[in-house]
């Protein structure tokens, strides 16, 4: 389709410009209310030493989630979708305006609350992470192959509810490595932060 | 857009269609996980000596969903989209072509699990419900408007772990209202079975 080609040359483009200024980038991705703000949150406490950090917020309405970044000393970029389900080259190329590249290391990107179209609009980023949460249930990942095909690193989030959910983990871990086995699972409680240093270890951080 | 138009269309003609052999039609729209499918088994149970009930289920991938429902002696159709993240009129049409209407009083439809683009494409039931789950956090009531709109009922689900979430339910009520004077909120543990009399009331089952 015509649309996905022309969202694979923006993506290569935003790409080629996050390579020039040196900056590192990763998408975050995810079910609704999985956990993708609070492991960026998470994330960014440990890494803002390190790299100056910036954070491009993707929902269909409001600014919770940039807000809740910004209070860390982040430079954040809102889009605001309307009713779109994910987020597009496009998008990404035009929130990249305004924000001072030379002045940033690391760029979060996290995208639209769903499992599904995301995998299919790639934005240019490094690295993609899926975020699921076990609250979710047992079959999350084998009903949506397709985000795990296009994923680097699995997040298997709210671990600590898993016995009061009666969900194995180690399944839904088995399930995401037979759909990719190149795919890295890590296992987290970002509320405690449990599990977030495999995070950045898995992502080259 | 041309696509809506057509979509509206076929809609009004599987309303027709189920009207013409008076079948009562439930569309139940949610998040992944949010417990579609379990509160759909739960009505079942107590619904199956009253109507005779079909259930047709949207998903990616699998036949998990309906393998679950058929169990209980109900007409099953699965969808499978593929990479689609919504059903539409015309799949639910082909869908209503392998059951059999003469025999039937009740029809669930459970569309994808996605909280965004099910809301713009209506299938031709007569009632929408919205289940979401408190294990999402306190934002996915207002971050959705759209689909919202479109529900007669709003299934707050999971309350169980309300407490291990520290989510306030009522917060989440008031979101439903504020967006939809008009929706009806009710409040559900579809493990247990709580608050589906309400549901089931609430849908004049
Ligand atoms: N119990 C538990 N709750 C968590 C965990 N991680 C996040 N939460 C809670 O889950 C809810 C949603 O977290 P967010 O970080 O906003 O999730 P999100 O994926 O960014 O949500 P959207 O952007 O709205 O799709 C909040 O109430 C968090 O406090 C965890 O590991 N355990
Ligand atoms: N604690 C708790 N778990 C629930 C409740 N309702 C459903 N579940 C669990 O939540 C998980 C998902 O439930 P499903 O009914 O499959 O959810 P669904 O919305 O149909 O999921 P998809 O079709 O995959 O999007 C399962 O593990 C259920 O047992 C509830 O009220 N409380
Ligand atoms: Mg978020
Ligand atoms: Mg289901
Ligand atoms: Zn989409
Ligand atoms: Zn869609």
């Amino acid at each position: 389709e015509n649309l996905l080609k022309m969202n694979e040359e923006l993506a290569s483009k935003n790409r080629e410009l996050l390579k020039k200024h040196g900056i590192k980038s990763v998408e975050i991705m995810g079910s609704i209310g999985s956990g993708k703000t609070s492991l960026i949150a998470e994330m960014v406490k440990r890494l803002k030493e390190k790299y100056r950090i910036g954070f491009i917020a993707g929902d269909l309405t409001t600014t919770i989630d940039s807000d809740r970044i910004s209070k860390n000393g982040v430079d954040v970029v809102q889009i605001n979708t309307g009713k779109e389900c994910h987020l597009d080259a496009n998008l990404v190329m035009k929130a990249l305006e305004r924000l001072d590249l030379e002045a940033l290391d690391l760029l979060f990107i996290e995208n639209v609350g769903n499992l599904i179209c995301p995998a299919e609009f790639r934005l240019g980023s490094e690295k993609r992470v899926v975020v699921v949460s076990i609250t979710e249930g047992p079959f999350m990942v084998v009903k949506h192959p397709f985000i795990f095909m296009e994923a680097d690193v699995a997040v298997i989030n709210k671990i600590d509810l898993a016995e009061a959910m009666g969900i194995e983990v180690s399944k839904l871990e088995k399930d995401a490595l037979t759909i990719n086995p190149r795919i890295k699972v890590v296992k987290t409680n970002c509320r405690t932060g449990g599990g977030i240093p495999k995070v950045i270890e898995a992502l080259g951080l």
